[in-house]
């Protein structure tokens, strides 16, 4: 049976197996817009596959977007996979993103926690962090976004191994975390940096290791109020804006602060809905409404990065 | 695999700094295994805590005596996950 994207159902939930089955048949699809690089491999030895977006140049400025760090967010990755689809489907055809795609390339992580993710299929779907063993300790796993080399140590995020927020006994010591960190410095041009998450309809920009404005807080702020504008205009879905410190609490150790902190100056981290009751576990009926409505957000921050550059 | 039955997502609106800080002694306290979905941080944003069924009825009374109002926002959680798992396997069919 030939495998085809378009039998792909990106309204549900799916494996890790299935996902990656599904990025080469995209890839297949689309042989010169889309590569898959495996930028490392998880604790459990777990590739991790970035899908890049480029229509040549080299070392062109670079948009990275990565989904599903806390695995039992399992409408991050979902997102991702249908994003990666509306890219690659709407390139060609959509003007301003065919100008994007051709004076930038876009990557995408969309299982940034893969031994995670597969984790909450398994064994336990309320895990959030990594599967690294902690010595000293029988309690597993990091907290990934308290792991960055930002803040590192500070208040917002445990010390203790048995934490949700245990923040790792230093900086980058997860290896998901140190792939990205590697990647994203050895390309250095990346321009944006956007990290997604769920659940609580917020867009958020740094810092979240202090309450301290960032001296581009002013033109961060007006970006993500003008994407959240363009979001809540297809459904109604109201989100807030502002850094993390100040819209929910104090968090070391986060992935934009460390990105904003290396000097990418667009920086943000969506928490995307449940509009309902149902948190972690939003109806997978709920992907292509939450995919759709956050694509406006994506874009937008996209354009004004394109027609912003630094 | 670990099993939720029972289990309850409790939802909070808080009214008050005070009330913020009861749910963050909540959240430091090993004693009950709460899992704080949302955490307490503003009366601007709900805050919501997965119970397990063991700690239910201790958690409501500490919420009650504290006039803290809250709601049942998952009734047993192991019922939503048995749906969300016999749909992926629909789909993946």
């Amino acid at each position: 049976r030939e495998r085809s994207t378009r039998s792909f159902n990106f309204g549900a939930y799916h494996t890790l197996d299935t996902i990656y089955s599904w990025m080469d048949t995209l890839v297949a699809e689309h042989p010169n817009l889309i590569t898959k690089q495996e930028i490392g491999r998880s604790y459990e030895n777990r590739p991790m596959y970035v899908l890049k977006f480029s229509t040549g140049g080299s070392n062109r400025p670079a948009i990275w977007i990565d989904t599903g760090i806390h695995s039992r967010e399992w409408v991050s990755p979902a997102t991702g996979v249908w994003t990666a689809n509306k890219i690659a489907t709407d390139y060609g055809t959509d003007a301003s993103l065919t100008s994007l795609l051709n004076t930038m390339d876009i990557y995408l992580l969309i299982l940034t926690n893969p031994d995670g993710y597969v984790y909450t299929h398994s064994n336990d779907r309320m895990w959030r962090k990594t599967r690294s063993r902690n010595s000293g300790s029988i309690c597993r796993g990091v907290d990934p976004n308290r792991n960055w080399d930002a803040g590192f140590g500070g208040p917002g995020a445990s010390s203790s191994p048995c934490s949700d927020s245990y923040r790792g006994p230093s900086a980058h010591s997860e290896i998901e975390v140190k792939n990205v960190v590697d990647l994203i410095k050895s390309h250095g041009n990346f321009k944006a940096f956007i990290s997604v998450h769920a659940y609580s309809q917020l867009l958020m920009y740094p810092y979240g290791y202090t309450c301290t404005n960032v001296p581009h807080q002013a033109e961060l702020d007006s970006i993500g109020r003008a994407a959240v504008q363009k979001l809540t205009s297809l459904y109604g879905t109201s989100y807030k804006v502002g850094s993390i410190c100040k819209i929910i609490y104090q968090a070391s150790g986060g992935s934009i602060d460390w990105s904003y902190n290396l000097g990418i100056k667009y920086s943000f981290a969506f928490e995307l809905r449940d509009t309902g009751r149902y948190g972690f576990i939003l109806p997978s009926n709920q992907i292509i409404p939450t995919a759709s409505e956050t694509w406006l957000a994506l874009k937008h921050i996209m354009e004004y990065v394109r027609d912003h550059p630094y | 695999e670990r099993i939720f039955i029972g289990d309850q997502v409790i939802r909070v609106d808080v009214q008050s700094e005070e009330q913020i800080q009861l749910l963050q002694a909540l959240e430091t306290s090993q004693e009950w295994e709460l899992d704080f979905w949302l955490h307490p941080v503003s009366t601007e944003l709900p805050v919501d805590i997965r119970v397990p069924r063991s700690s239910l009825s201790s958690v409501k009374d500490y919420l009650q005596a504290h006039s803290i109002p809250f709601s049942v926002m998952i009734d047993n959680l192991q019922e939503l996950l048995d749906e969300e798992k016999a749909e992926m396997e629909v789909n993946r069919m």
